[in-house]
């Protein structure tokens, strides 16, 4: 494992940490859209049905259980959690994030590298990964006022798959890997859709101002 | 047919 692969993991699991943090210590998801989340556990438990099938290491199944518990567990709190749940931005969180699953998985059923259920559904799970964020931003754009820590959760989530692009490179550079055109143009478009959102949140910690996206 | 993809990534 190279050390951009191991970065953009521990980024991954650094956002994660912060948006438990939030709902544990504030007791609040504030600012945090339930679709996305929801997103994500879909993304999870389609891309890791191999995880009692085929072994890769014990980091890859540990990270594995690590990233379905969390996704599970903050939906929960989200949604059933007594004090936790009256903090949602309902109102707010309103993007029909069905309408991102159902053409994502029409595009795994067209484009993919076998047809069968399992390469399939990890297809889907990657067009979706890329697309899951968007319900967040738009919850974002939508609020006045971002806590720090609802900013540096989506700061370090986008930073994961930029930081996976180099680990891509790095793959095919130095240890000669077969093209992988599915994940890559699927992380690099993830990877795109937070430029905006990249631009303001390094603009507001330059200036130690508090973070707020325009309308 | 095609062999599958690598998933040694999460």
């Amino acid at each position: 494992m190279n050390v951009f692969r191991l970065a953009g993991d521990m980024t991954h699991l650094l956002s994660i940490m912060v948006l438990l943090l939030k709902i544990h210590s504030m007791k609040s998801c504030a600012g945090i859209s339930l679709k996305t989340q929801e997103l994500y556990v879909l993304v999870f438990a389609t891309r890791y049905l191999d995880i009692f099938t085929t072994y890769f290491s014990f980091y890859n199944t540990v990270m594995k259980i690590v990233f379905l518990v969390t996704s599970f567990s903050i939906v929960w709190y989200m949604r059933h959690h007594k004090v936790v749940r009256q903090t949602y931005d309902r109102d707010q969180d309103t993007f029909r994030h069905h309408l991102l699953v159902i053409p994502c998985f029409l595009l795994a059923l067209l484009i993919n590298h076998r047809f069968t259920v399992r390469e399939v559904l990890w297809t889907f799970s990657l067009y979706l990964e890329a697309v899951a964020i968007l319900p967040q931003l738009v919850l974002l754009q939508r609020s006045r006022n971002i806590d720090n820590l609802t900013g540096n959760y989506v700061f370090f989530l986008g930073a994961y798959r930029g930081l996976y692009l180099f680990n891509w490179i790095y793959r095919y550079m130095a240890e000669k890997s077969q093209l992988r055109w599915i994940p890559w143009i699927s992380g690099l478009v993830q990877t795109a859709l937070y430029a905006d959102f990249f631009y303001y949140y390094i603009k507001s910690w330059k200036k130690r101002e508090k973070l707020q996206l325009p309308a | 047919s095609a062999a599958e993809q690598p998933k040694d990534e999460l």
